[in-house]
């Protein structure tokens, strides 16, 4: 699983 | 989501709310026919808040959070980012339009120029990004742009000789949130497979150095039990 961006912080 | 990240979501709660907390301390001030010890000191020196820092906050979330209606994440997300986005732009509002609040801000004292700061930012978040659109552009630019936003605030402590106890409490619960913020990114990177973001550490190491000479002395006026005061 990759996540090419740290969107899911506030 | 871990223990740090929760943690430092807290942490960033508190210090917004020890704000509107200091914000409802001064207007419920208004009309009393006795003197309110809390009140007449918030009244008499100026609030020690800075405006331009609160103008940059309601910024970087309002940049930040463009995505609220188009990426759903969590619920917890979702509630947080209307939270913050509401509690900024309100603050901003309190302290420049409510009639009583507005009197406790001291505008000579406060005279950073946001100027110097969106700027750079803006131009930095056009050159260094993880990808050029709209969106991500203006994502990175509330990154580098939350990581300065406190300077003007830093300045004003410095300037103004009495430091209230709520703000410093205010910008002590904002530094404790990024470092705890560093800690979440350590655990995800350990944890995670291919957590890498450059961008987002950076910035927020550049965030959380800003607040180390504030942290000396506010952990040094706790130990010696004196009252806070920034040398000169």
């Amino acid at each position: 699983k990759s996540q090419p961006l740290a969107h899911d912080e506030l | 989501m871990n223990i740090f990240r929760l943690a430092g979501d807290m942490t960033h709660l508190m210090s917004v709310l020890v704000l509107l907390l200091k914000i409802h301390t001064i207007k419920s001030c208004a009309g009393k026919s006795y003197p309110c010890s809390l009140c007449f000191i918030l009244l008499e020196s100026s609030s020690g808040i800075s405006l331009k820092t609160q103008e940059l906050y309601a910024l970087v979330f309002a940049t930040r959070y463009l995505d609220i209606f188009t990426d759903f994440i969590s619920v917890y997300n979702t509630i947080m980012k209307l939270i913050f986005l509401g509690s900024s732009f309100s603050i901003v509002w309190y302290i420049r339009r409510h009639k009583i609040v507005r009197r406790s801000y001291d505008k000579d004292q406060d005279t950073f120029r946001h100027f110097f700061l969106v700027l750079p930012c803006l131009l930095l978040a056009l050159i260094i990004n993880e990808k050029f659109t709209f969106k991500e552009v203006l994502w990175t630019f509330s990154l580098y742009l939350e990581a300065v936003a406190i300077l003007p605030q830093l300045i004003l402590l410095q300037r103004t000789r009495n430091i209230d106890n709520l703000t410093g409490q205010y910008v002590f619960l904002l530094g404790a949130y990024r470092a705890l913020y560093i800690l979440n990114w350590i655990y995800r990177y350990f944890t995670e497979p291919h957590y890498v973001h450059w961008i987002t550490w950076i910035s927020g190491l550049v965030q959380t150095l800003l607040y180390a000479d504030f942290f000396y002395y506010y952990f040094s006026s706790l130990k010696n039990n004196v009252k806070l005061k920034l040398p000169a």
